[in-house]
């Protein structure tokens, strides 16, 4: 039903081709096998449209030149991430003000030999880990099913992006906040799980990780902070070591008196259920959720990603 | 250039067609959604592939971008017309990025080569 192939030549402009020019829609649709082919109006200088079999083999051609083995059929609940639609406006050198009053730029460094970027949502139903005892930083398990990625695709970095959301005005903490500014900071730590759930953290105990990234942040802005976790995916992909995900604790730099690691991970949006955080609906958390992209080449051409065509 | 308009003066020669038909780039949009792809590819809707089209008259001009070869086989053709003209080809390519969604659902944005004629020339 979708064999309808047509490149507009310019003198027709963006205008739709006359319907005589393409297959007319089978009636049945009965979706069989080869149709006959049939002849270009008289009076035009059009070929013959091509056979049923001769599209498909002209889609299959373009998807390999894509590099997709088949069609992708993408299911109603796919979310395009903002940070990706940002990176193709700015890859296109599309809206420059937009993207200034965004405050985004290029990642320089992770594209240096790129020419692909994949973006990846975590299996949730994988993310909770047996902590300490005690009142100990919350911390969650990101599994990112990374099988999608061709072997012959070389990934050159990667990064972890979360979302933290500034907490409502508080006038007491505010004050307190006041006399001590570094009363509200928090530290984000982002592991690699070294071995999985089980292995290492006997009893709910400590577990086998190593530390990927840090970053100390402020409660007070609602932005994206980005985790520099390309040493573990790239030891999953080119060097095949097991992906047993990362883990990620948010922690307060000084022991807390009103707030607490429960605040602390409700600034930081890092699970789609919260300790006194609330639930997000789905599109909410489709908007906000944690986001692993990856930079990589696949072979093909030797012109970066950061290579912007000048606008014409 | 500017179109010619012969105000009857009876001084002003039409400007030849010739020039018209020499080797030049010609627009071609690529619709996406005409092929159907609009489910899955999230941007460009579709792009300017443009093509090359039109002679490589004798003599080659310099603005038909022409190789030293290209003018050699040129100039053989014009004293023997078994030898073929040289081609209107593109001589630069340029890349497009696209987003879309890949078989597994996840978002992919990818720079690909050689999609865009920038310049076409006699080669």
């Amino acid at each position: 039903g979708t064999a309808r192939a047509n490149f507009i030549p310019a003198e027709t402009g963006r205008k739709k081709v006359a319907g005589g020019l393409l297959h007319p829609r089978g009636g049945g649709g009965g979706g069989g096998g080869g149709r006959a082919e049939e002849g270009a109006p008289p009076g035009t200088s059009r070929r013959p449209f091509p056979s049923h079999e001769l599209l498909r083999g002209f889609e299959a051609t373009l998807l390999q030149m894509f590099g997709l083995r088949r069609r992708p059929q993408p299911s109603r609940a796919a979310v395009v991430p903002s940070y990706m639609l940002d990176l193709y406006r700015l890859q296109s050198g599309g809206d420059a003000e937009q993207l200034l009053d965004l405050g985004l730029q290029y990642p320089e460094k992770s594209t240096s030999r790129a020419n692909t970027v994949r973006s990846f949502h975590h299996e949730e139903d994988l993310e909770a880990l047996p902590g300490p005892p005690g009142p100990a930083p919350r911390r969650l398990r990101y599994f990112f099913n990374l099988s999608s990625v061709p072997a012959d695709e070389a990934i050159s970095s990667a990064e972890l992006r979360l979302f933290r959301q500034r907490l409502p005005d508080d006038a007491e903490a505010a004050a307190e906040e006041a006399s001590a500014p570094e009363q509200g900071l928090h530290r984000i730590n982002v592991y690699e799980v070294m071995k999985p759930v089980g292995e290492g953290a006997e009893g709910g105990g400590d577990l086998a990780t190593r530390l990927l990234d840090t970053r100390l942040v402020h409660p007070n802005v609602s932005r994206w902070e980005s985790f520099d976790v390309s040493p573990a995916v790239v030891r999953w992909t080119a060097g095949g070591e097991p992906n047993h995900g990362l883990a990620v604790e948010v922690v307060p730099l000084h022991p807390p008196r009103q707030t607490g690691p429960a605040a602390a991970a409700r600034h930081v949006r890092i699970s789609r259920s919260l300790p006194r955080g609330g639930r997000l609906d789905a599109a909410a958390w489709a908007r906000l959720r944690p986001l692993l992209v990856t930079f990589s080449h696949d072979g093909r051409g030797q012109a970066p990603l950061t290579r912007r065509r000048p606008k014409r | 250039s500017p179109k010619h308009h012969d105000h009857g003066g009876g001084g002003a020669h039409p400007r030849p067609r010739k020039s018209k038909k020499n080797c030049r780039r010609h627009a071609l949009y690529v619709d996406f959604s005409d092929v159907g792809w609009n489910d899955w590819i999230v941007a460009p809707p579709g792009y300017q592939a443009y093509y090359c089209q039109g002679d490589c008259p004798f003599p080659l001009a310099d603005h038909l971008n022409s190789t030293n070869h290209a003018i050699v086989q040129t100039l053989v053709n014009s004293v023997n017309a078994t030898i073929p003209k040289a081609c209107c080809v593109p001589t630069e390519l340029s890349a497009i990025s696209m987003l879309y969604l890949d078989e597994y659902d996840k978002v992919v944005l990818k720079n690909y080569q050689e999609m865009v004629v920038e310049g076409c020339g006699c080669r």
